[in-house]
């Protein structure tokens, strides 16, 4: 399969530690 | 449904991805009054899906704001009294079949209710007695009560007050 790879940008980076994951789905 | 961890700089990786039609969304622990502003893979938007076609490597890229807007207001029923209701706010366009695009608010007894952190765009906000949860994501339904939804443009940062007829 493919490899999906990036990055969460925002603003407040204080906000970046409350994120557990990305996630996709059909 | 595939998941990579995010790292406190943002970073993440998510392997094995077959091809297929994807939705992306991101889940965090913490209430966070925050909203997509874009969603991007190499480049295209991606914010109401994206296909994968083959094992080429792919990057996304996804920004967050957290300067949503708010909406509050009073759910009336048709002789004008406070009514208790189910609110949601039912994106326009392509967005309908992204449910993290969806906002819900239980109303009081009175009839008063609250939404945060809602992306900017156009909505229609539905306000109905007696729903089962969910029904709001089926097409079908929803164009049964378009003509009853009020239309609502929400703004970076705004915050607005509205009345809303319930939908007996």
């Amino acid at each position: 399969g493919a490899e999906v790879s990036g990055r969460v940008i925002t603003d407040n980076p204080d906000l970046l530690t409350r994120f557990d994951s990305v996630s996709l789905g059909g | 449904v595939l998941s990579g961890s995010v790292t406190n700089n943002g970073f993440f990786t998510i392997s094995g991805v077959l091809p297929g039609n994807y939705l992306a969304w991101i889940e965090y622990h913490e209430p966070a009054n925050i909203y997509v502003k874009s969603m991007r893979l190499d480049g295209v938007d991606a914010r109401d899906g994206f296909r994968i076609e083959g094992p080429s490597p792919r990057q996304m890229e996804i920004v967050l704001g957290d300067a949503g807007g708010a909406l509050d207001g009073a759910v009336l029923n048709d002789k004008l009294a406070p009514s208790a209701a189910t609110v949601v706010l039912v994106p326009n366009g392509s967005l309908r079949r992204r449910s993290t695009a969806y906002k819900v608010a239980v109303a009081d007894p009175v009839g008063r209710f609250q939404l945060q952190a809602i992306a900017p765009g156009d909505y229609k906000l539905f306000a109905w007695v007696d729903v089962e949860a969910n029904a709001w994501l089926d097409a079908e339904f929803l164009r049964t009560y378009e003509e009853r939804g009020f239309p609502i443009s929400v703004g970076e940062g705004t915050k607005a007050s509205v009345r809303v007829t319930a939908i007996p």
